[in-house]
């Protein structure tokens, strides 16, 4: 028996929005721990990698591990039923499910929609990834992040990210010219403004625009988000969901031949 | 000319 209740839906809603540009299919784990989900985009060049803790959710159990083969596409379809106020619950009694249920409640519990989704059988090809002790970290407001990214992919397909003690560089070099945005340590108590840097070891790292304007569509999950670098390392970019756990995307770099 | 690495050079396959 499976069983998960989000009091918020909304934050479910909000992460199958947020990966689905990047992976077509991922395979949801269910343990007593709660949810994780790796997957990688087609290219194997982006991972994400979601981690939902049982204590988050209003109720939850799960007797026995279950993994739960879906179709992006197909969630979306069955998410847009669900009101941004809903609870949405997950539900399986079968051990090897060949469907998962989903509940959506409203508030006044007056409307209650409920949809069963057929699983897909996927072969799981998740990667060992090491906790990485990264030389390089940078807390900034996400829709920062998020502006900066897509004013810079008008100019170049490419951008090379520089730290320093004092501050984080995005370069651009494209056919129509260069430019560079420098954004210094900010203690400032506006969110929007605040940036902190943790800078062990300056790192510089290229990484391509797209996918970094893809893992952007995180951005309705949290208003800060974390870039965490270490040479020859891929970037790692950490959105926290409050009290329920995270959304990691992992981004290989380009290295200049 | 930058080479887009993929993520297989860095994490193991499990």
């Amino acid at each position: 028996m499976f069983e998960a209740k989000l009091q918020q839906g909304v934050i479910f809603k909000k992460i199958v929005d947020a990966i689905k540009d990047l992976v077509k299919s991922v395979n949801i784990d269910a343990s007593t721990s709660g949810l994780s989900m790796q997957a990688m985009d087609s290219a194997h060049v982006a991972l994400v990698s979601l981690k939902l803790n049982e204590n988050g959710f209003k109720d939850y159990r799960c007797d026995r591990p279950i993994t739960l083969g879906l179709s992006i596409e197909n969630l979306s379809k069955i998410l847009k039923c669900a009101g941004n106020d809903d609870t949405i619950t997950l539900q399986t009694d079968e051990e090897e499910p060949s469907s998962l249920k989903f509940f959506f409640e409203n508030q006044q519990a007056s409307k209650i929609s409920e949809f069963s989704l057929n699983l897909m059988s996927l072969d799981s090809e998740s990667l060992g990834i090491p906790d990485t002790d990264y030389s390089s970290v940078i807390q900034m407001s996400s829709a920062e992040f998020s502006r900066i990214c897509k004013e810079l992919s008008s100019i170049s397909e490419t951008v090379e990210i520089e730290t320093s003690k004092e501050s984080v560089k995005f370069s651009v070099q494209g056919d129509i010219g260069a430019g560079s945005i420098t954004v210094k340590n900010n203690q400032s108590d506006k969110d929007v403004d605040r940036v902190d840097l943790q800078i062990d070891q300056p790192v510089k790292l290229t990484f391509a625009l797209r996918y970094l304007n893809m893992f952007n569509k995180a951005v309705s999950l949290s208003s800060t988000v974390s870039l965490n670098m270490s040479e020859e390392n891929p970037l790692m970019v950490e959105y926290k969901i409050d009290d329920l756990g995270s959304l990691r995307f992992y981004l290989a770099p380009k290295i200049s031949d | 000319r930058d080479i887009q690495k993929d993520l297989q050079s860095f994490f193991q396959n499990i």
